[in-house]
């Protein structure tokens, strides 16, 4: 089953 | 306040194409140094974000930092009532809750005026690293848009396989599969209108599979750039640059598919 990542998981609230 | 005059209509009008299907609404950031933007889709997939700088209008203006809350769909309405050819310029008096653009014909016998109201949009900045790409590949938008279109016919994801030799991109699905592979050409052409060809500078091979449903989002910039640049590294999200001219760009981040 293919998985779309959110962006969340890489680029952090600052 | 904010005083800014944009010799075309078309960037503006082309810029707002090309992100409002995939935000609703967001801040626009005013500074001395130009107008940028930066927001996510509703699902936290697809993050869109573009600088146009102070210098690619004239005259420009803006005596403070301003977060200006745009409606995409009401901004897009106003903006096909300019000509294409037609100077825009954008005006923010402080603490008012309007935006005003002002459109004037070529000719300047037809001048109009919109006010669009502005909303308080309380928006959370993502910190996007300042990462080095193990892929850059720079390739013909239209070429990008055609690929992307055409693999949507097979699948609903392409990897995209990006070597020396070149970056190929495939789709499988339930009836089949496709593939387009574009070899590296020599050079890019991207003066005048001569066909862009494709390029690619890496350290080292990169596979990403990308959801063709953002991608074909994405490719509503195209009107905007000749090229457009593919920055890549395995497993982290990828960076689309159409630039606008010399005055700024677009950029669109999505992160990769994993098969689980």
């Amino acid at each position: 089953k293919i998985h779309q990542q959110s962006l969340l998981s890489f680029f952090g609230t600052p | 306040m904010l005083e800014a005059r944009l010799p075309q209509a078309s960037i503006l009008k082309k810029i707002v194409e090309s992100v409002k299907d995939l935000v609703s609404q967001a801040n626009f950031d005013c500074s001395d140094s130009g107008i940028s933007f930066q927001a996510m889709d509703e699902s936290n997939i697809a993050l869109s974000s573009f600088l146009l700088r102070a210098d690619g209008f004239d005259p420009y203006r803006c005596d403070r930092n301003l977060s200006l809350g745009i409606k995409f769909a009401s901004l897009s309405k106003i903006l096909k009532c300019a000509g294409n050819d037609d100077v825009v310029i954008i005006r923010y008096m402080d603490d008012a809750d309007i935006l005003s653009l002002v459109f004037e014909s070529p000719n300047n016998e037809r001048i109009s005026e919109f006010d669009i109201k502005l909303l308080d949009i309380d928006s959370e900045y993502l910190s996007i690293p300042d990462q080095e790409f193990e892929c850059k590949v720079k390739m013909s938008s239209s070429e990008f848009s055609r690929i992307c279109r055409d693999l949507m016919t097979i699948g609903a994801s392409v990897v995209i396989d990006a070597t020396k030799e070149g970056v190929k991109f495939s789709a499988t699905g339930d009836d089949g599969s496709g593939s387009v592979l574009l070899k590296q050409s020599g050079s890019i052409d991207n003066e005048g209108r001569g066909v862009v060809g494709t390029s690619v500078e890496m350290v080292e091979p990169v596979s990403l599979e990308l959801s063709l449903k953002y991608l074909n989002n994405f490719t509503k910039a195209a009107p905007l750039s000749d090229s457009v640049a593919i920055n890549m590294s395995n497993g982290i999200p990828v960076m689309f640059q159409f630039d606008v001219g010399d005055i700024g760009y677009i950029r669109y981040f999505l992160a990769p598919q994993i098969k689980d």
